[in-house]
C-alpha cells in the first residue's frame, strides 16, 4: 500500500487533528500499520496519543527538517498495536524561517519520509492551521489530502485558496499529490443553512460520502486523556470514523 | 483613550475574528471610534464587514509591513457610522518570510500604528492561528491583549505556550503589553466537562466575567454576509458581546 495522506485545512478549528487521531487509529484497528505524523506546533496529535507533549526535539519530526533521515528513536508506539507517531514539538515554529528561501526548502519532510514509507501501509500527517512552508512541506510528500470540512462560511470561503497552493504543489513539486476529497465535520442537517452552504462548495473537490456529526462526547475523551475508541467506543462519531477509514481505502485502491 | 487590542491566540477557531468583528462594532456604537485591523491572510473579518475580500496589497496592512505609513486609502469605512477596517490580503502569507531574520522585524505593524492611533479610540486586531511573526507584530503593537477561549483540552493546553511568547514580547520588545484577560467563548454552562476544565486554566490568566454563548445564529449571520448586530440584534450572542465591549471599558480605565 504505502499511502502518505495529509490532513490540511488552513482553516482553523476544523477537526483536522480529531480527523487525523481517529482515521488513524481506525486503519491500524483494520489491521493495517500506520503512522500519523504531527506537524503541528501545538502539539495536540501528541498530547492525546501519547498522553504526553514534551519531547527532545531531536526525537521528533524537527530533526526530519534537520536533512536527519528518520531514526527509529522518533517513531513511538501507541497504544494500539499498529499505531505508531512521530511527535511534533513547539521548535517546528523554527522551521519556517530556516527552511525559507533554501532550495530544497520544500522537500526536506518527502526526503526523510521516503526511508520508511516502506514499512507502513498508511502514513497519516496531522497540519497546522496554516499554509506555510511545514503544510506545503506535507503536501509535496503526500500521496493524497484529505480536507476536514465545516460546513461554514469561513471554511468555505478558504477553499479556494487551499486549491491554488494544491494545484501549484502539483505543477511544480509533486505531480502524483491526489486529492481524496473532502469530509464533513461537525455536521448537523437539522440546521437549514447547512444545505444552503454546501451549494457553494467548488465543484472541483470530491466529498466523501461520510459525514462525521457532532457530539460532545469528542471533547470529552480528549479531557479525559483518551481518544473516542477507548472512550466512547459505539459513539455515532467513532462509527463515522471507522466508515471513513472503509470509505478511504475503497477510494485509493 | 487610544487603546490598541490584539485579539489572540495560536489554537484554530476559538472565535478570535467573530470576536474581533462583533467587540468592534458593539465599541463603534457606544460612540468609541473604532478601527478593526485583519492580520489574518484567510481574510475573514475583511470579508464580513467590506462584504468582498479581493483588495490591492498596496491598499491592506500588507503596506504597512513594507514600512509604509498608514494612508488614508487603506482605511475603509464599514456600514457602521464609527466602524473603519484596514483589510487583509492572502499576500500577507509572504510577510513571515520577508521579515524574517530583519532588526526591526517585529516593529514594522507598531512603527506605522503610531501615526494613526490617535485619531481612534480602539484599535481592534484579528489574529491568524499561529504565534508567528505575525502575531508577535500585534502584540508589540498592541497595549492589551484579549484571548478569547474555548474550553477545550486543547484551547487550554496551549495556554502556556501563548503565555511564553507574551511574557517575551513585554520582557523584550513591548514592556506596556498587558493581558486584559481570556473571554469565554462557545460557552455552555449545561456541560459538566466546562466545569471541570475551567480549574485547569492557569492561574496566571484573569476570566472576563463576560461569556459568549454557542448560538446558530452566529453561521448564519455570516452566511447571509452579514453579522449579528445587524441579523440578530436580541440574540444572546449579540448581547453578549455588547455586554463585553462594557466590561473591557471598564477593565481598561
Ligand atoms: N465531531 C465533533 N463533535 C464535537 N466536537 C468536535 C468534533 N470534532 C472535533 N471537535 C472539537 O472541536 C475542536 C476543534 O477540533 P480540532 O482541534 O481537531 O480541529 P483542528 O482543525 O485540528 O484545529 P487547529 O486548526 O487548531 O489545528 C476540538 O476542541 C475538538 O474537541
Ligand atoms: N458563539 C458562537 N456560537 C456558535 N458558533 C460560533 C460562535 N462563535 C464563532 N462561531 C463559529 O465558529 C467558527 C469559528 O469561529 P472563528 O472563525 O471566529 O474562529 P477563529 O479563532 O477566528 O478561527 P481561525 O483560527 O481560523 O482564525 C465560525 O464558523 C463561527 O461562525
Ligand atoms: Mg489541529
Ligand atoms: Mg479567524
Amino acid at each position: 500500500m504505502g499511502y502518505i495522506i495529509s490532513i490540511a485545512n488552513q482553516k482553523g478549528g476544523v477537526a483536522k487533528t480529531t480527523t487525523a487521531i481517529h482515521l488513524s487509529i481506525a486503519l491500524s484497528q483494520k489491521n493495517h500499520k500506520t503512522l500519523l505524523i504531527d506537524l503541528d506546533p501545538q502539539r495536540n496529535s501528541t498530547g492525546v496519543l501519547l498522553k504526553k507533549m514534551d519531547f527532545p526535539a531531536d526525537k521528533t519530526i524537527y530533526s526530519a527538517f534537520q536533512k536527519q533521515p528518520i531514526q527509529g528513536d522518533m517513531i513511538y508506539q501507541t497504544e494500539y498495536d499498529n499505531l505508531f507517531i512521530i511527535p511534533s514539538t513547539i521548535k517546528i515554529v523554527e522551521i519556517e524561517n530556516l527552511l525559507a528561501g533554501m532550495v530544497d526548502g520544500f522537500f526536506r519532510l518527502s526526503g526523510s519520509i521516503n526511508d520508511i514509507s516502506r514499512e507502513f501501509d498508511f502514513i497519516i500527517m496531522d497540519c497546522p492551521p496554516s499554509l506555510s512552508i511545514l503544510t506545503v512541506n506535507a503536501l509535496v510528500a503526500a500521496t493524497d489530502i484529505l480536507i476536514p470540512l465545516q460546513i461554514s462560511k469561513f471554511s468555505i470561503d478558504g477553499l479556494n485558496g487551499l486549491l491554488d497552493v494544491i494545484n501549484t504543489v502539483q505543477k511544480r513539486y509533486n505531480p502524483k499529490l491526489k486529492i481524496l476529497g473532502g469530509v464533513f465535520t461537525f455536521y448537523d442537517e437539522r440546521t437549514t443553512i447547512a444545505r444552503a452552504m454546501i451549494k457553494k462548495i467548488p465543484d472541483k473537490i470530491h466529498i466523501l460520502k461520510t459525514k462525521i456529526p457532532k457530539s460532545v462526547s469528542v471533547e470529552e475523551a480528549f479531557m479525559l486523556k483518551s481518544d473516542l475508541f477507548s472512550y466512547a467506543p459505539r459513539n455515532k462519531v467513532t462509527l463515522a470514523y471507522k466508515n471513513l477509514s472503509s470509505e478511504v481505502i475503497n477510494e485509493l485502491e
